[in-house]
């Protein structure tokens, strides 16, 4: 339970800025998709790595080691276009909310329908969602082929053994 | 250090021993170091609780692959391979900033960092409310350890959070997506077997029940041959499971099972004892007075002890007991062990690809009922004897002979150890 000071817990109360932006238009759906990698691939380990070098580095006044970090933030990302016209109206938005709707499963629209916004504003991982794992969805597909093989190989051999085996489903 | 390791990391796999998804990086040693930094408590739950789950997540995934994982609150920071900490916007000298409630809870950087929101309501896996912690941590620890985002409905590395009625396991791809990294589990086992007993159901009809155990030193699983897997939460200590027989160790087990005679046994060293399957605990004096643990040699004249192992064939009501290159005959009903025997192992159970034998020194023999047939076990390989209907498909092979061998972990699947520390959890 989070501590409490004023009787009427609105000390506990999150002030706006603890919560996370909602995606509620063009704008902030594109800074999604870039932030998540559906635009171009985030390079993530590297970036932190070099933080970290950086950050070690003592003799540093701590402004700079700010300023270090307000560089490293990937929400700078943006190509310095201005967004006042819809951006996913943009070619490569436009691809990268079909991608995005293809990867969730939703109806491959290439609009920001209701459906897309509200995937988009589930809890996530906060890890990009990098071009080399959409690849994945086509390869997991394949697996999961040969895995059916195997089920029924072994469902074909628990057919034979004439005994039950009885076990604790649950952890 | 780090970039030793990093480096490494690349440079194994770039000689090809551990292949990885898409180019994914993967740690290059089997027990990996974790720790909860001071400074990044969280403030919604007991720092207990924290750790527990933190230790049940790593725990899940030593679970499905060869990796270890230990909770190390001493050594310097340097030594530690995996950092966890909570933070709320700016945290932790992260170069991603957390974006207060909803939406990212947390994210974690390869071979290393995980980082958890603190502005979301995570709770611990008794509590449906919120965001479930272990759950996070699981699937940040997938990242830690190499895999990616997978948009694959019951993976846990899906992106997107998704709420769990019940406990979540790490299901079948997901094993094969770690594995794919860091290689199957293997390694030899003490003694495995198929345990029966009988029950009544609520009609009183008898029914008869089996489960195949694997023992390893001083734990054991349970194998679901049903799901291909070992039961969820194993491996257990076998103090835990098992009633008054040695903790660790065991050499055999013998069921012995005829019109007369339903008996059950765990060997180890010179002695044996008796299981009584319905009360789940071993005798101390059984319905023919005879006192437990006894000598082998009291029990199974003409036996010698210790042994590798032993199994009990139904086909001629022999226990076969194996010890270095010989296998010794007792043939239940006359109670003695059976002329002829000792013989050489490769000769009782002749190989039928030539140089395709155990030789000695088995690590377990058992009859399984879910494959009918019987395995011997040394080292990560097993061996299967002929049966009847291996007969039938082919003629030309020789009664008790040994099929060329397998691995192990190619057909019974994911049993992998954990580590010490987590092995009462």
């Amino acid at each position: 339970e989070k501590l409490f000071h004023s009787r009427d817990h609105s000390d506990i109360e999150l002030p706006t800025s603890h919560r996370a932006e909602v995606i509620v238009d063009e704008v902030t759906a594109k800074q999604f998709l870039e932030k998540y990698g559906f635009t171009n691939p985030v390079k993530w380990d590297e970036k932190h790595y070099e933080q970290e070098e950086s950050f070690i580095d003592a003799n540093r006044a701590p402004k700079d080691i700010l300023s270090l970090i307000q560089e490293g933030t990937f929400a700078s990302r943006s190509s310095g276009e201005s967004d006042a016209e819809n951006p996913l109206q943009k070619p490569q938005y436009m691809k990268a909310l079909k991608e995005f709707q293809k990867a969730y499963n939703l109806p491959i629209t290439g609009v920001l329908d209701d459906a897309t916004k509200a995937v988009m504003n589930k809890p996530r991982c906060g890890v990009p969602d990098k071009k080399a794992d959409l690849n994945n969805t086509i390869d997991n597909t394949t697996t999961s082929i040969t895995n059916e093989t195997l089920d029924n190989r072994t469902a074909q051999v628990e057919r034979q053994a004439s005994y039950s085996a009885g076990t604790r489903q649950k952890r | 250090s780090l970039e030793m390791l990093l480096f490494r990391g690349r440079k194994k796999r770039s000689e090809g021993d551990t292949p990885s998804i898409s180019g994914q990086m993967a740690f290059s040693k089997t027990v990996l170091k974790w720790r909860l930094i001071g400074e990044g408590y969280s403030s919604q739950l007991s720092i207990d609780d924290q750790r527990y789950v933190f230790r049940l997540a790593f725990r899940m995934w030593s679970e499905v692959s060869p990796l270890l994982f230990e909770e190390d609150n001493t050594s310097p920071l340097s030594m530690i391979d995996i950092r966890l900490g909570f933070g709320t916007g700016r945290h932790l000298g992260c170069a991603q900033t957390f974006d207060g409630a909803g939406r990212e809870f947390a994210h974690a950087w390869q071979l290393g960092d995980i980082h958890f929101d603190d502005d979301e309501h995570f709770t611990a896996p008794s509590n449906d409310n919120g965001i479930s912690l272990l759950k996070v941590a699981v699937h940040e620890i997938g990242h830690v350890l190499g895999l990616p985002h997978i948009y694959r409905t019951g993976s846990i590395m899906q992106p997107s959070y998704i709420p769990q009625n019940s406990g979540f396991e790490i299901d079948w791809l997901d094993r094969k997506s770690v594995q794919e990294l860091y290689g199957k589990c293997a390694g030899p086992f003490n003694a495995v077997f198929d345990w029966v007993r009988k029950e009544r159901t609520v009609y009183g009809e008898v029914v008869v029940r089996f489960n195949t155990y694997f023992f390893r030193k001083n734990w054991y699983w349970l194998y679901e041959n049903r799901n291909n897997r070992t039961r969820y939460g194993d491996p257990i200590a076998i103090q835990v499971g098992w009633h008054g027989i040695p903790s660790d160790g065991i050499d055999a087990f013998v069921h012995v099972w005829t019109w007369r005679i339903d008996a059950t046994y765990f060997f180890k060293g010179t002695q044996y004892w008796r299981y009584d399957s319905d009360s789940d605990q071993a005798y101390a004096e059984d319905s023919e007075g005879n006192k437990y643990p006894r000598l082998i040699s009291e029990g199974f004249p003409g036996i010698p002890s210790p042994i590798n192992t032993a199994f009990y064939d139904r086909r001629d009501y022999r226990v076969y007991f194996f010890k270095d290159s010989l296998v010794y005959a007792f043939d239940v009903n006359k109670n003695q062990k059976v002329n002829g025997f000792p013989q050489l192992i490769t000769d009782a159970f002749p190989a039928v690809i030539p140089n395709d034998h155990p030789i000695s020194n088995l690590d377990a023999a058992f009859f399984s009922y879910s494959y009918n047939s019987i395995f011997f076990f040394k080292g990560t390989y097993f061996w299967k004897v002929v049966n009847d209907r291996d007969k039938q498909l082919n003629s030309s092979l020789a009664y008790n002979s040994l099929l060329p061998r397998q691995n192990i972990g190619d057909q019974w699947f994911d049993i992998c150890n954990v580590h010490s520390s987590v092995l009462r959890m």
